[in-house]
C-alpha cells in the first residue's frame, strides 16, 4: 500500500518508462 | 577513416564524428563508438533508416513496441532535441550524456525538471503531477483512492511549492531535490561508466586507434 505521506515524485520515478537502464539490456 | 565516415554518414543521417561528440560529452571516443553499436541495434529494430523512431525507442525500453507510456514518450521528446520526430546519433549521445555518472547534478536537475514539465510552461504544475501519478498507478496496476492521490499531491506541493502558487518553478525544484536527493537516482545510469565492456563488439569497428595515434 502507498501511504498518503509519500512524495509524488518518488512514486513517479519508479516508472518503467523512466528506467533507461533497460536500453542496455539485450 | 574518410571512406568509413562517409559511408556511415550516408547510412545514419545526423551521424556526427565520434571525436566531436566525445569533446562535448563525458564519453571518451571509444565510448561514443560503443554507443554507436547500441544506436545501430535500436535504430535498425523496426525500420533500418539509421534513426530511432518512437516505436523503436519503446521496443528497446519495454521489449514491446506497442506499449504506450507517457514517461517513455516524454523521454523520447527530450532526446529528440531537433524536434524531427526521430532521434539521430548526435541527439542520442548528447541526451544519454546527462545520465552519465560524471555529469553535474545541475544538468541532471535541469533535465528532470524538463521531463516533469510536460507542457513546457517552465513550471511543474499540479495537474501534470496528478496526470503522471495516475499514469504510474495504471502502469504498476496499483489502485489508490482519489482522496489518497489528492493527499499525496497536497503533501508534495506543501514540501516543494515554497511560495504556494500551485506550481513548482526551477528554483523550487532545485531546493526540493537537494532535500530529496533520491529523486535524482533515475538520472544516473551506472552502465554508462563501463559501456565499452557492455558493448565489446565496437572494438571490431573502432576508429579509436587511428584517431588516437
Amino acid at each position: 500500500s502507498v501511504p498518503a505521506t509519500m512524495n509524488a515524485f518518488e512514486l513517479i520515478s519508479t516508472s518503467q518508462g523512466l528506467n533507461l537502464g533497460s536500453l542496455f539490456e539485450k | 577513416m574518410g571512406r568509413f565516415q562517409s559511408k556511415v554518414t550516408r547510412q545514419y543521417p545526423g551521424h556526427e564524428v565520434p571525436i566531436v561528440l566525445s569533446s562535448e560529452t563525458a564519453f571518451s571516443v571509444g565510448e561514443v563508438e560503443a554507443l554507436f553499436e547500441l544506436f545501430k541495434s535500436i535504430s535498425g529494430s523496426v525500420i533500418d533508416d539509421g534513426l530511432i523512431n518512437k516505436e523503436e525507442f519503446q521496443l528497446a525500453l519495454f521489449k514491446n513496441r506497442k506499449k504506450e507510456n507517457i514517461f517513455a514518450n516524454r523521454i523520447f521528446d527530450l532526446f529528440d532535441a531537433k524536434k524531427k520526430g526521430v532521434i539521430d546519433f548526435g541527439d542520442f549521445v548528447r541526451a544519454l550524456n546527462v545520465f552519465h555518472p560524471n555529469v553535474s547534478q545541475e544538468d541532471k536537475i535541469d533535465f528532470a525538471f524538463r521531463l516533469y514539465d510536460m507542457d513546457g510552461t517552465g513550471f511543474i504544475e499540479r495537474n501534470e503531477v496528478k496526470q503522471m501519478l495516475i499514469a504510474l498507478l495504471c502502469e504498476s496496476e496499483m489502485k489508490l483512492a482519489d482522496e489518497t492521490i489528492e493527499a499525496i499531491l497536497d503533501k508534495t506541493f506543501l514540501d516543494a511549492d515554497m511560495n504556494q502558487d500551485g506550481k513548482i518553478d526551477i528554483s523550487e525544484w532545485k531546493n526540493f531535490v537537494s532535500r530529496n536527493p533520491s529523486l535524482l537516482k533515475i538520472m544516473t545510469l551506472p552502465y554508462l561508466r563501463d559501456i565499452t565492456t557492455t558493448f565489446p563488439s565496437f572494438i571490431f569497428h573502432s576508429e579509436v586507434d587511428e584517431i588516437a595515434t
